[in-house]
């Protein structure tokens, strides 16, 4: 009962777009039931490295390129989702690597590797093919050595050298009870396949996938075939047995996949989905008392602290032991099973200013030129990503000066640009207010005010009273 | 809503998550635009496939084929300025105004409302036992003062927050209302005045309610929909 979606990676809401235009992808297939049966034509066709699933129109489109293919570029997308072969996206192997379709091209030895089409500087006698996979000087094994993917070197001095690519065996680890863990290890210790969480065959369970998981932050890691046998060590190794010494620090870590502590814990505030909050309220937003964690009355629940040693699940304080959307706890009210924390305020996420200025900014002449959240902003005189409503000619006083921060609109929220990112048009930049500079007052005794336009609706109990039945 | 009673708010939609469950309240400023709080977000980027808003129906969970009711993906999200808890949304595509689905004006900029005008908050939230959970709920409230709410809540509130007036009665938002409306009839219009933010507790009696004050930015809202 093995799905064809296992050999996928999925990247929810996500499109890849591949920037020459020249290459285009397969048309859209709309007759597919579901991503499964998209997979299923992928699978086999040695050209088809992904596909896009469109979850409105539950159409699909094979594409023979992934996000490490050359000029492909990720985008949000309302409607994708991408699925790509997983052999193609891990950056560890399995076995020894006969399987391996990565983007590493240099040897353990740090040299280049020479072209599998090549016969200089080394002859060999590999043809490249769709099915072997030797493609441009990527590490490949079409040997089975046992070292794992190699490459004929560019050195005349070295024939070939191993690459060293690392065994997922070896570049995973869990903190404490691997609640933490988002690797992509799909094996069991027995080296059964796992079925995906994301179907309810062969086994229907309740651990849907979080609806909002953002992929933006989430790293992708390597993926372990099975053990050799009975008694292997298992795939994904703990660096701690003991809980009480579960969040020290990993004595050492193999590979680069090892799962550090993501998100940093927050006392006052909470930050995303508030999996690092560790402050002290035990309040639902509705004022109504948290159940501690170590009870199981009023409400019956499977969050045993000694179960989720890294999320804190300490006396009846908010937390999310399960990505939910914010920090929450089962009340105390026999009615009302769980409850959100809404109270908590989110941290602020914004960049630390770099720079401060006057009024609401329109003298501001400094030269940062991010936005609050980072990102640098496009330059006044660019067409792209945004095509500009200021420009240095239309606005001639604003001294709108390569990609720094002003304010030609006298916004009075401060100085902004137009950013680099396609999806934010414009921002306001990494300032604050000059300290001696205290903003005038609204509290006045109001103007007079005319209201163009307003608000209008049929007020009418009966109408009312009819609508709710 | 605590204290409310069934009615209509034509501008107040519903958001829903990808399982189809309300989360948070919002007001219809256009017909492409919702205004709400920030915190009903995890993120200024949180990707949006899946979320709805819902419009045309006084009903929290409407049954399929509700006569009026509107479900618009939601398109895109634009995080407020610093401090200003607001997030705008675009909807996938412009909603159809009818009687049950209407726009709410927005204040002129930096305009600050009289102490005493009577105003209304609109929600599916929790009624804490005092209401029917089911519909949409409406209370109303006064405004009163930043130096009056101040006494109560010790200088705390800044000039972009507002203040209704506490009553003896717990009557005020609660959970599931965060993002909607505070609408005040000023001048024989309709005006969205504040937005519902998250409080320590709902409804306490006696202390006045905080809403973001949308009037300090109206200006940031014409400029993202004109952008």
């Amino acid at each position: 009962q093995r799905s064809p979606l296992n050999d996928f990676q999925v990247l929810r809401g996500t499109e890849l777009q591949h920037l020459l235009h020249s290459v285009g992808p397969r048309p859209w297939q709309e007759d597919v039931a579901d991503a499964e049966e998209c997979a299923g034509r992928c699978g086999p066709l040695l050209d088809c490295r992904a596909f896009h699933y469109n979850v409105s129109s539950h159409g699909c489109q094979l594409l023979p390129w992934t996000q490490y293919s050359p000029y492909t570029e990720l985008q949000r997308s309302g409607h994708c989702d991408l699925f790509q072969k997983k052999d193609y996206v891990r950056t560890c192997i399995t076995d020894n690597g006969v399987k391996y379709r990565g983007t590493v091209a240099i040897t353990i030895g740090g040299l280049p590797c020479q072209h599998w089409s090549h016969r200089f500087p080394n002859d060999h006698k590999y043809t490249p093919t769709l099915r072997n996979g030797l493609e441009k000087n990527f590490c490949r094994n079409p040997d089975r050595d046992p070292g794992g993917p190699w490459c004929y070197t560019t050195d005349p001095a070295v024939r070939f050298q191993s690459c060293g690519i690392k065994s997922c065996r070896e570049a995973a680890c869990v903190w404490c009870n691997g609640e933490d863990y988002r690797g992509a290890v799909d094996r069991t210790q027995s080296g059964r396949e796992c079925q995906r969480w994301d179907l309810q065959h062969p086994h229907a369970h309740p651990f849907e996938p979080g609806s909002l998981t953002n992929i933006w932050t989430t790293t992708t890691a390597g993926i372990l075939t099975a053990p050799s046998g009975p008694g292997a060590t298992p795939l994904i190794r703990r660096w701690s047995e003991n809980s009480a010494t579960s969040r020290a620090a990993p004595r050492s870590i193999k590979g680069s996949e090892a799962q550090p502590r993501h998100e940093s814990t927050t006392l006052n505030c909470f930050r995303g989905k508030g999996e690092g909050y560790r402050g002290m309220a035990n309040t639902t937003a509705a004022g109504v008392p948290c159940q501690r964690w170590d009870a199981q009355k009023p409400h019956q629940h499977r969050f045993a602290p000694e179960k989720y040693a890294c999320k804190d699940l300490r006396e009846n304080f908010c937390r999310n032991p399960d990505g939910s959307e914010a920090p929450w706890c089962f009340t105390s009210r026999p009615g009302m099973r769980v409850a959100f924390c809404y109270q908590i305020p989110r941290c602020a996420d914004d960049v630390r200013p770099e720079d401060c200025y006057n009024g609401v900014g329109e003298r501001y002449r400094g030269s940062v030129s991010r936005t609050r959240k980072g990102v640098p902003c496009q330059h006044w005189s660019a067409e792209m990503p945004h095509k500009p409503q200021f420009t240095a000619i239309s606005a001639p006083d604003a001294h709108l000066e390569e990609n720094f921060c002003r304010n030609p609109d006298r916004d009075s929220h401060g100085p902004w640009c137009y950013t680099t990112d396609p999806g934010t048009p414009f921002d306001y930049c990494a300032l604050r207010r000059c300290d001696d500079d205290q903003p005038p007052s609204i509290l006045e005794p109001p103007d007079q005010v005319v209201f163009e336009k307003c608000g209008k609706r049929v007020t009418r109990l009966d109408q009312q009273r009819s609508k709710l039945r | 809503v605590v204290g409310g009673q069934p009615g209509n708010s034509p501008w107040t939609v519903s958001l829903r998550n990808r399982q189809g469950q309300h989360f948070c309240g919002g007001s219809l400023v256009k017909e492409q635009w919702v205004l709400t709080a920030r915190q009903c977000f995890s993120s200024c980027h949180v990707p949006l496939m899946g979320y709805e808003v819902w419009l045309g129906t006084l009903f929290q969970n409407p049954q399929p084929g509700e006569p009026g009711l509107q479900q618009i993906p939601v398109a895109k999200m634009v995080c407020g300025p610093s401090g200003s808890q607001l997030v705008l949304l675009k909807l996938e595509r412009p909603v159809t105004l009818n009687q049950r689905v209407a726009l709410i004006c927005l204040p002129p900029e930096r305009y600050v409302v009289p102490p005493g005008t009577k105003c209304e908050i609109a929600g599916w939230g929790e009624t804490k036992g005092t209401g029917n959970n089911k519909v949409l709920n409406v209370a109303s409230l006064n405004v009163i003062s930043n130096q009056e709410c101040n006494i109560k809540h010790r200088g705390r509130i800044r000039e972009n927050e507002m203040c209704t007036e506490g009553l003896l009665a717990p009557v005020g938002a609660c959970e599931g209302d965060y993002g909607g409306p505070l609408a005040c009839f000023t001048h024989d219009c309709w005006v969205l005045e504040g937005i519902i933010i998250p409080n320590r507790v709902c409804a306490r009696p006696r202390w006045p309610a905080i809403f973001m004050r949308v009037s300090v930015f109206t200006d940031w809202i014409h400029k993202v929909m004109q952008l």
